[in-house]
């Protein structure tokens, strides 16, 4: 049987930011990441969800934490540029990724992921996925054992990764 | 100079859903998803993001049109099990994906597409990324058009792909 996860990958020292109720218009996501990029911040992991107001929207990022007060700042200047309702920051964040080829054409994966940390008491801060990978951002004391689960539920130990 | 962005890809035919205000405590993405994979429903681009509340959460992803009412059906009764607030769906989704190795590492691409996107009128619904890819979610009514603002964006159509 091929086995869907090839492997698990963990980053600490992460920090995610969020932008909350921006105007939903054309052009408004660029302005964002235009003055994170102008301050050379690199991000990681940026989601963008389905809010209930089409008429806003929260944008939520990954930052290095020692880039979350330069960050913090330029997020806050451009809330305010753009009237949004405020900005929110959290420095304990730690990602725990899955990868394996077409990992999400396997209905099941994700689901038995997610499950697995939640039968272990780990909640789970945000999602982000892409075909090739599942990611979780836990809490940073949660993370060693986030990792030791998903290596154990997908018996990552067998082969040399 | 290397290029950061290698391709562009659209992915036609999608639908999105959300769960909305979700208790945020362990377990609850997986009984979210394990219905799903019940039924054997594919999930695309899940995302999970920060809400303001941090009691409750919403859960949004992607499925093949062709699988939303299913897919809505039981999303509606895991919602009712978990008294969440609601459930959102959209038919109306395609996904524009520009993908590059260590695509993410530069502070500007990411805003450079949203930027043009904004310049063209677009209004970008979803975002997700990984280290690789940054995928945009629009109406299917400006599919072809955020495709060849991309592409011309990212000079993609000097090197054969
Ligand atoms: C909302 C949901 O993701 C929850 N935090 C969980 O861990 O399952
Ligand atoms: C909210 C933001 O993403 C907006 N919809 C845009 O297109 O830029």
């Amino acid at each position: 049987i091929q086995r869907p996860v090839s492997g698990v990958t963990l980053d600490r020292n992460q920090a995610r930011l969020a932008i909350l109720k921006v105007p939903d218009r054309p052009g408004v996501a660029g302005e964002v990441f235009g003055a994170l990029a102008e301050r050379r911040i690199s991000v990681d992991m940026i989601i963008q969800a389905f809010h209930e107001d089409r008429s806003v929207n929260d944008i939520t990022f990954v930052v290095k934490r020692e880039d979350l007060a330069p960050a913090k700042e330029s997020l806050t200047a451009v809330a305010a540029r753009l009237c949004a309702e405020g900005v929110l920051a959290d420095e304990d964040v730690a990602k725990v990724s899955i990868v394996g080829a077409a990992l999400m054409d396997q209905p099941g994966v994700a689901a038995s992921m997610f499950s697995a940390l939640g039968r272990a008491g780990i909640n789970i801060k945000m999602i982000s996925t892409s075909e090739i990978r599942i990611s979780c951002a836990v809490s940073d004391s949660e993370a060693e054992r986030a990792v030791r689960i998903v290596h154990d539920l997908f018996h990552l130990g067998e082969t040399d990764s």
